[in-house]
């Protein structure tokens, strides 16, 4: 079945948060196939020390704050892990 | 704010920049004065001064692409990445790319060459990304800056003042009588004729020369020696350390302080470490070790104890019977005190105090001998 546009719309935000995290947080490119639930260990951390870093409320969720954040326009250097 | 690891920066005051090629969203020369703006930003609070090249290798070259472009980090189109740089040091660090999918304004309505660019060359003279949202070195693009009124915050001048300190007063303008920097130990000179290391090794094809807390390395591509506290790259390992080598199969340099060892692979120190030196072989009237080479070839390490060695078979993990031997039995005319000794060319390099003896294994003779800091090209 056709993923209905809610599905569709939360792998979108799954993949800009996994880039960024991936990006920026040197969150393991090989943490693939947890990364597809926002809520495994490895994420959630990533997520959590990203929301420390920038100054957001560390809910260790996608919420929209984190990812207006994530959208935002950035420097290409990564915040942790050079 | 925060700098990369190991604290790279600028080993001289004066930088050379040049900007490779243009982005077509601007006059050009609007793009040489946004550089020039950015640079002043950080020249007005150190003493670091910059000139422009038009061709050639600069210390810091700007150039704007797209996509991939010849390093790892392809940039990813419109919005998301706009452009990132490399700390300082030779080659393409120190450079900084900027994303020419973006569309770069001299105001606001697009992203602000001037803002991005003052950001990036932050990052060219070392610094990382800052946690205060107010810093230029914040890494979210922050398009309510006021340009017009433009100023670092404390945050980024505490930070590249970490690094290079405040600017050089002018001669005219009164000087405030300047702390000297603390002299002895804590900052040995690397072209001090009396200088000795604690330890030398090989690392990765560099070579470390350690003394006290810090140490030196060398590399082909890095010439001019850099200088490093012990603890910024390992902050597990001690400093004053006794002896250091590499087993280069292993790619792992273990390092030697008093009864126990420590082993580091890159910038990690290893799980499990430091281990009580007598786990290797030797007696318990063995207190500390002198210095150690390992021979890659042969896959032996060679343990220096006052006037004497042993010698450790790297494929059975144990040390060889026979053992230990008179050093100058075996390498005869090298000093029986031995610092450290280094592996190169063919030859062994004994270091004792501020001598060193270049020694040819294969005629067992002692061949030369130099200044400990002859490596250093002073």
């Amino acid at each position: 079945y056709p993923l209905d546009r809610a599905a569709k719309e939360e792998d979108a935000s799954m993949d800009l948060a996994q880039q960024y995290l991936e990006n920026y947080y040197n969150l393991a490119k090989d943490v693939k196939q947890f990364a597809r639930r926002r809520d495994s260990g490895p994420v959630v951390k990533k997520i959590q020390e990203m929301q420390k870093f920038l100054g957001l409320e560390v809910t260790g969720k996608l919420d929209s704050n984190t990812l207006e954040v994530m959208a935002k326009p950035r420097c290409g250097v990564p915040d942790v892990g050079q | 704010f925060a700098t990369f690891p190991g604290e790279p920066k600028w080993w001289k005051t004066h930088l050379t920049y040049r900007i490779v090629n243009y982005t077509l969203d601007l006059p050009r020369k609007v793009v040489d004065s946004a550089i020039e703006k950015a640079l002043r930003v950080w020249e007005a609070v150190t003493p670091l001064t910059f000139s422009r090249l038009d061709e050639g290798e600069a210390d810091i070259m700007i150039l704007f692409a797209v996509g991939g472009h010849g390093d790892f980090f392809p940039f990813d189109g419109p919005g998301n990445t706009l452009a990132h740089a490399y700390p300082p040091g030779r080659g393409f660090k120190g450079d900084a790319h900027f994303d020419d999918d973006e569309q770069w304004t001299e105001d606001k309505s697009g992203i602000n060459i001037f803002l991005v660019a003052a950001h990036e060359l932050g990052h060219s003279l070392g610094l990382s990304h800052s946690r205060d949202a107010e810093a230029l070195m914040f890494p979210v693009y922050n398009p309510s800056t006021d340009l017009a009124h433009f100023r670092l915050s404390q945050d980024d001048v505490a930070g590249i003042q970490s690094l290079y300190g405040p600017p050089t007063v002018s001669p005219e303008e009164p000087t405030l009588p300047t702390e000297r920097p603390p002299a002895g130990p804590e900052t040995p000179a690397m072209c001090d004729p009396e200088l000795s290391f604690d330890a030398i090794s090989t690392l990765r094809g560099e070579k470390l020369f350690f003394k006290d807390r810090h140490f030196w390395r060398i590399s082909y591509q890095i010439p001019e020696p850099e200088f490093h506290l012990i603890s910024s790259f390992w902050p597990s390992l001690p400093s004053g350390v006794d002896a250091a080598y590499e087993v280069t199969s292993k790619d792992t340099v273990f390092i030697f302080k008093g009864n126990q060892f420590w082993a580091i692979r890159g910038n990690e120190a290893q799980a499990g470490y430091p281990k009580d030196i007598h786990t290797l072989g030797f007696p318990s009237t063995v207190r500390k070790i002198d210095a150690a080479i390992s021979d890659a070839e042969k896959k032996k390490t060679y343990f220096f104890v006052e006037d004497k060695y042993w010698r450790f078979d790297e494929q059975k993990q144990s040390m060889e019977p026979g053992f230990p031997r008179q050093t100058a039995d075996d390498f005869p005319g090298v000093d029986p005190k031995v610092d450290a000794v280094l592996e190169a060319f063919g030859f062994l390099y004994f270091f004792s105090g501020p001598s060193q003896l270049e020694f040819d294994p294969n005629a067992k003779q002692v061949t030369r001998a130099l200044k400990s800091n002859s490596w250093f090209n002073c």
